[in-house]
Formats: structure tokens, C-alpha cells, sequence
């Protein structure tokens, strides 16, 4: 007689678990834009039996932004989650993977994320700040003053703007906008860009140090403006050769 | 003349008694939420 089934796996089972972290670092390792993410929930996960010790998986995961922009080498374990508060954006994804005699690779995933209702977040919290369009006016001339303020107190390397993260603007109590953005070092001084600016050039990707920066700027009731940057220091690309990557988007 | 047609009785299973303190088991999925739910 043949065997009955397995039982169905899970969301919670280990194995699903562990599948659900290899099909994150996959998709942390090839994002080039925004933030890390964690994993939030497993939503589903089915598996189709190809042959003896072939499987195929197919997971569906809810995941939310974490606070780790996609360059920061920091491992997402340790990066903290986007609080409700902070207005969060969560990320949907669907993922194909193969686990051959126990050794699980992914083969194809597919992203979308989205933020939380505005309403959402304004009934729990009324004067949190909310997310707003990274090209925004009042966003973009914020990033320019908070880099060019950077860059015009640091003798070091001069910064360029890599992209902007997120931000978010609040009108009530008090006028304030709030960005984030990742830079990059140039192969200029803070000096030379004062002589010629046109001529500082982001470094080659092998010697690529990259950064973040945070600014806030209170427009009202009394003006101030705080920037933050840090570098990373300096990375060396991550190697895809952990994954059998075939297709992702 | 109406005849009253006799209605087959539905079946009761009998139901197995639980055990004091079973817990079933939660739905394979989805998972538990790690951080909270948008």
C-alpha cells in the first residue's frame, strides 16, 4: 500500500522557519534600495514533491521595514522594527524555493510593499508625523540643507546623496520635517568640493563607503535643524553565491 | 386520506469526550506575528 502524505507543514514548524530565513537574507541581500526588512508572519507555505529529497516551497511572508537602511552591514536580526508610530510599512512577498536533499535555495521571489492607512496610524496616535513623498518640496530642500550643513562642518570625505529613505512631515503641534537618507563618500575633501564640486565622483564599487544620514528640521513654532551622519566604513560587496538565484523582481 | 411518512432519524455520532485540559492544536497557518499586524 503506498505511504500516506506527510502531514502538511506548518507556518510555524521549524522547517518553515528556516525556509522563511533563507528566503529573507535572499531578499535583503537583493534589494539595492530602502531598508531591511524582518520577518513578521509566515502567511502560508505549501509544498510540492518533486522527487525523493526534492522539494519544492512555496512561501508567502508578511514582513515589516526595519530601521536598517539596505547598505548599513548591520545583520537585520539586529535591526530594530519600524514602530507603529513611525508609521510602518509592511512588505508582502511571494517566494519560490527548493529544498534538495535538505539544503534550501531560493529561486524566484516577488515583492510588494506598502505603507500602513495614514488613518490607521492617526487614530492610535493623532500627532505622529506621517510618512510623505520623498519629492516633496519641503523633503528635498530639507535633505540639501541637511547634507550641504554635513559637508560644510566635516573636514573628511565629501558626501554625495545616494537616495532618500523616508520621511515624514508633521503640522501639529509644531511644523517639523523628518528625513533619512544614504550617502555615499566621494573621492574628494570636504575642501576640494569647495574648489570644484562637479569633479568629486562617487568611489568604484570595491571601495565604496557608504552612509546615513538623519535630519530633522522644526520649521515652526521656533526654527532648528539637526543632521546626523555616520559611515558605514568601508564594504566589500555581498557575494550572491550563498543562493541559487535563477529570477527575482 | 394523508399518510404520515416516517422521517429516518439523522444518525448521532457519539462524540469522544475531551480530555480535561486539551488544548487543540493552532491552524498550520498562518504563523504567529512576530512584531503586530498592520
Amino acid at each position: 500500500a503506498p505511504a500516506a502524505p506527510p502531514a502538511p507543514l506548518g507556518c510555524d514548524d521549524p522547517e518553515a522557519e528556516a525556509a522563511a530565513e533563507v528566503a529573507l537574507s535572499y531578499i535583503n541581500s537583493h534589494s539595492h534600495h530602502g531598508y531591511k526588512f524582518a520577518l513578521n508572519r509566515i502567511e502560508n507555505i505549501r509544498v510540492l514533491p518533486q522527487k525523493p529529497g526534492d522539494d519544492i516551497m512555496l512561501l508567502e511572508l508578511d514582513l515589516l521595514e526595519t530601521t536598517c537602511h539596505i547598505l548599513s552591514p548591520m545583520p537585520v536580526e539586529n535591526c530594530t522594527v519600524r514602530s507603529f508610530r513611525e508609521h510602518a510599512v509592511e512588505g508582502d512577498c511571494d517566494v519560490k524555493l527548493q529544498k534538495l536533499d535538505g539544503k534550501l535555495s531560493v529561486l524566484a521571489s516577488k515583492c510588494h510593499s506598502h505603507a500602513d492607512s495614514s488613518e490607521d496610524v492617526l487614530q492610535l496616535c493623532p500627532d505622529c508625523p506621517l510618512l510623505a513623498s520623498l519629492n516633496n518640496t519641503e523633503v528635498l530642500t530639507t535633505v540639501k540643507a541637511a547634507l550641504d550643513d554635513h559637508n560644510s562642518k566635516n573636514a573628511d570625505a565629501y558626501l554625495r546623496l545616494l537616495e532618500i529613505g523616508r520621511a515624514k512631515i508633521q503640522y501639529a503641534p509644531a511644523h517639523v520635517v523628518y528625513v533619512e537618507f544614504a550617502v555615499a563618500a566621494t573621492n574628494c575633501s570636504a575642501e576640494a568640493a569647495k574648489e570644484n564640486v562637479e569633479a568629486c565622483q562617487l568611489l568604484p564599487d570595491d571601495q565604496s563607503n557608504f552612509g546615513f544620514c538623519t535630519a530633522t528640521k522644526v520649521i515652526s513654532p521656533a526654527q532648528d535643524f539637526q543632521v546626523d551622519c555616520h559611515l558605514y566604513g568601508h564594504q566589500v560587496p555581498a557575494s550572491d553565491s550563498a543562493f541559487l538565484c535563477q529570477d527575482t523582481s | 386520506a394523508v399518510a404520515k411518512r416516517a422521517v429516518a432519524k439523522v444518525a448521532q455520532h457519539d462524540k469522544v469526550p475531551r480530555p480535561v485540559g486539551f488544548v487543540p492544536p493552532p491552524p498550520p497557518c498562518p504563523g504567529r506575528i512576530r512584531h503586530f499586524k498592520i
